[in-house]
């Protein structure tokens, strides 16, 4: 028997749309510590993360682990039914066929249930090793939001460079070249700091494509963490307060 | 020109 309720709804909502449009299908895998998810985007270049903490449930009860197949584009139908403000439970039984969700509103007596027909999915679990990151970065994520899309209408891909002084968001294209040079900013606003932590330089390329969609995660949190590693994928990473953290993990471009 | 990897070079299945 697993049970979970959020009492802050709309946190699971921003969830669901962070992840629908890179992942289709997936397995939620169930524990008595929490929930976690692990799934590749159809091509293979990306890879979702997330890890939810029972801590931050209202209430939390898994007898044992359970695995729900689920489709994401479904579940985000569901998922519009429910108003910000609804506080939401997820309820499957062992062995279950679906998975109930539970959307109340206490103060409009409102209550809408779903049952959701769960999927047999054979996905392939990666193992992601621990890496010690030589360069992270941690900003504004609406500004880098803002970053990514305005780079996005000059080149497909960016060129990130970290070294101890700045981290740097370059393009090439038939438009010209050019690049955005963010330094160490603590502004005293907290919220418009750029941390930089580089014990060593990294050069790497990617799809802005991509970047572009993790972006939407940009919701759940003021600040997005960029880990970079030579010759490793990039990380951006989405702390959710009180719950836990949403991981996207991009495979970089490499010379042939 | 640089080629986009494959997510899973990196990271092994157990």
């Amino acid at each position: 028997m697993f049970e979970a309720k959020l009492t802050e709804g709309l946190i699971l909502k921003k969830i669901v749309e962070s992840i629908k449009d890179i992942v289709t299908d997936v397995n939620i895998d169930i524990s008595p510590s929490g929930i976690s998810l692990q799934a590749m985007d159809s091509s293979h270049v990306a890879l979702v993360s997330l890890n939810l903490s029972m801590d931050g449930f209202e209430h939390y009860r898994a007898d044992t682990n359970m695995v729900l197949g689920v489709s994401i584009a479904n579940l985000a139908k569901v998922m519009k039914l429910a108003d910000n403000n609804d506080q939401i439970t997820l309820q499957a039984d062992q062995e279950a066929t679906h998975l109930k969700i539970i959307f109340e509103n206490p103060k409009t007596e409102r209550t809408t249930e779903f049952n959701l027909n769960l999927i047999t999915i054979d996905s392939e679990h990666l193992a992601i090793p621990e890496t010690e990151y030589s360069s992270v970065v941690t900003i504004n994520s609406g500004e880098f939001s803002k970053i990514c899309k305005e780079l996005f209408s000059l080149s497909e891909t960016v060129q990130i460079t970290t070294n101890t002084d700045y981290v740097q968001f370059s393009v090439e294209g038939e438009v010209g070249s050019g690049q955005v040079r963010l330094g160490h900013n603590d502004s005293e606003k907290k919220e418009d700091q750029t941390i930089l932590e580089v014990s060593e330089s990294v050069q790497q390329q990617f799809a802005i494509r991509y970047l572009n969609m993790f972006n939407k995660a940009s919701t759940l949190s003021s600040f997005t963490r960029l880990c970079l590693h030579q010759e490793q994928p990039l990380v951006v990473e989405f702390k959710i307060d009180n719950l836990g953290v949403l991981k996207y993990f991009l495979a970089p471009k490499i010379s042939d | 020109l640089k080629l986009q990897a494959d997510i899973r070079k990196f990271f092994f299945k157990p």
